[in-house]
């Protein structure tokens, strides 16, 4: 249901929020050059580099199975936030994508 | 309207 074709390019990776930050910094969005988010950092001592699977340059396709697709920079970063907030789950599902593959 | 200048548009959770 709105969900990608997995290509080889394209990985499914869950981090677990094992710390109180997500450890992340994102750019882009709908209506800018780079239209999907992108990873621009990753922060040592928290989540997302505590899991050891996302890297600086992957693009995010989906969170929790949520498309990124024609959102705006805020509206992903919401979706982000919300995401690692919520209580519901312990963790965090990324689909990414590494366009340097 | 045009692309917006998105390295002004960083977020860090």
């Amino acid at each position: 249901t709105g969900s990608p074709v997995q290509g080889p390019t394209t990985t499914l990776v869950r981090v677990l929020k094992n710390a109180s930050t997500l450890g992340i910094a994102i750019e882009g969005g709908a209506n800018t050059r780079q239209p999907l988010p992108r990873i621009v950092t990753i922060q040592k001592g928290g989540s997302a580099h505590s899991c050891g699977q996302l890297k600086v340059g992957q693009v995010i396709l989906e969170v929790n199975g949520i498309s990124l697709r024609g959102r705006e920079h805020k509206d992903a970063a919401r979706i982000i936030a919300e995401a690692f907030k919520t209580k519901e789950k312990d963790h965090i599902d990324f689909l990414v994508v590494d366009p340097g593959l | 309207s045009p692309p917006k200048d998105y390295e002004d548009e960083v977020t860090f959770f």
